[in-house]
Order: structure tokens, then C-alpha cells, then sequence
């Protein structure tokens, strides 16, 4: 069973996630600029910006997180921000909900000049992701997570950080034991989803210097 | 982000800033 504490715990993870997401005038953008290849791409920049924002405050909500080294906390958010963004992307891809507009973002996605090399993995993780059927809880934690990835490069206290991961994992394990009796393999599914996100991070460095070159 | 001086940049912003407010 979740204990009280993991409740809690759950309910700050869960409410943070909720508070901090993209703003609505950013998402009523994609149906107004004009659909160029450099418009996609200049509107994606500014999604992003305001995505690795969102992403920010987001975590300082993450308990424990603002008691870690200062130089640590940016190196994991450095080392985690393109997983967390592919994962928000792919709930808000697969969610479909009209004041996403997420046609229209998909839409500038595929006509933003960037490789086809790149973009069919994109796309085939965010389906993955979209199979899942992935609950709030679920998806909140699974991000906070990412985050707390303790073997990001330059992060000093490795120790720090997988003290403030593990009972994240001990949450979502429970959560997935009794949210999916009749799937024993659904948190394994998940976790094989965060081994995705890294290979997906790796194409994402050299995607944008392809990008940039054209 | 369009590089990751950039991406740096904003975190480091971010984190001393306040959206909320």
C-alpha cells in the first residue's frame, strides 16, 4: 500500500506538474503564425524556451531538490531538459486535446526542416508513450524522475540525487502495482520508456547541429 | 532552445527567477 507519506509526497509532485505547464498564449501561436519552415522552427524555439521555464519551476517543486548543490541542480537540468520536454510533448501529443491544438503543433513538427533520420524515432516514441495510457500521477512522476537522474554528467553528489530519486520510484512502483493489477509489467514498461528518452536525447544533440547547418 | 549555452542560460535564469510572481 502507499503510505501517507507517499501520498503526500505524490500529491506535491502531482500538483506541481499541473500548475506549471505551457501558457496558453504560447499554444494559441501555433494557429496563428504562418507556416514556413522558418516560422516552425523560430515558434518550436520559443516552445522550447518556454517549456525548459515551465520545466524549471516545476522542480523547484520537487522536494529536496532546491537542497542540492546549485551547480548540481542546473547539471541535471541541464542533462534531463530535451528528456523532459520529449516527455510532455508526447502526453500532450497523444492527449489530443483541442486547446492544445495539437494537430497544428504536430503539423509545424513535421514541416520544421528537421531530418526525417530524427523524426521518425520522435514520432514512434511519442505513439509509445500515447499506448500507455499514462495517468496524471504516473506522468508527473515519471518527469520528476528524469530529472533526478543521478549519473547526468558533471553532477557532483551522485549520492544526493538518487536519495531524493528512490522514493519516487518506490511511489511509482506502488502506483503501477495498483493502478494495473493485470499488468505486472507496466512499471517495467515505463522505466524502458526513460531508456528511450536517452537515446532519443543523444539524436536531439545532433539533430540540432543538422538543423542549424541547413 | 537553439544550443545548449543557451539551454544553460535559461536554466540558471529560471532558477533564480520567479514565474509565480
Amino acid at each position: 500500500a502507499i503510505t501517507k507519506d507517499q501520498q503526500v509526497l505524490m500529491k506535491v509532485i502531482v500538483e506541481a506538474y499541473n500548475r506549471h505547464q505551457i501558457p496558453q498564449d504560447m499554444a494559441k501561436k501555433l494557429l496563428q503564425e504562418q507556416y514556413s519552415a522558418e516560422e516552425n522552427f523560430l515558434l518550436l524555439t520559443e516552445m522550447a524556451t518556454s517549456q525548459v521555464q515551465v520545466l524549471v519551476e516545476f522542480t523547484k517543486n520537487i522536494p529536496g531538490f532546491l537542497s542540492l548543490d546549485h551547480e548540481d541542480q542546473i547539471a541535471l537540468l541541464k542533462g534531463s531538459a530535451v528528456e523532459a520536454m520529449f516527455l510532455r510533448s508526447a502526453q500532450v501529443l497523444s492527449s489530443k486535446k483541442p486547446n492544445c491544438h495539437t494537430d497544428a503543433l504536430e503539423e509545424r513538427i513535421r514541416k520544421s526542416g528537421m531530418s526525417e533520420e530524427f523524426m521518425t524515432p520522435m514520432f514512434n516514441f511519442y505513439k509509445s508513450i500515447g499506448k500507455l495510457h499514462m495517468m496524471q500521477e504516473e506522468q508527473a512522476l515519471l518527469t520528476a524522475i528524469t530529472i533526478l537522474t543521478p549519473d547526468r554528467p558533471y553532477v557532483k553528489d551522485q549520492q544526493a540525487v538518487e536519495r531524493l530519486q528512490e522514493p519516487m520510484l518506490d511511489v511509482l512502483r506502488k502506483l503501477c502495482a495498483l493502478q494495473h493489477p493485470q499488468e505486472p509489467q507496466y512499471f517495467a514498461h515505463l522505466l524502458g520508456r526513460l531508456t528511450e528518452l536517452r537515446t532519443l536525447n543523444h539524436y536531439h544533440a545532433e539533430m540540432l547541429t543538422s538543423w542549424r547547418v541547413n | 532552445p537553439a544550443s545548449n549555452l543557451g539551454l544553460e542560460d535559461i536554466i540558471r535564469k529560471a532558477l533564480m527567477g520567479n514565474l509565480e510572481e
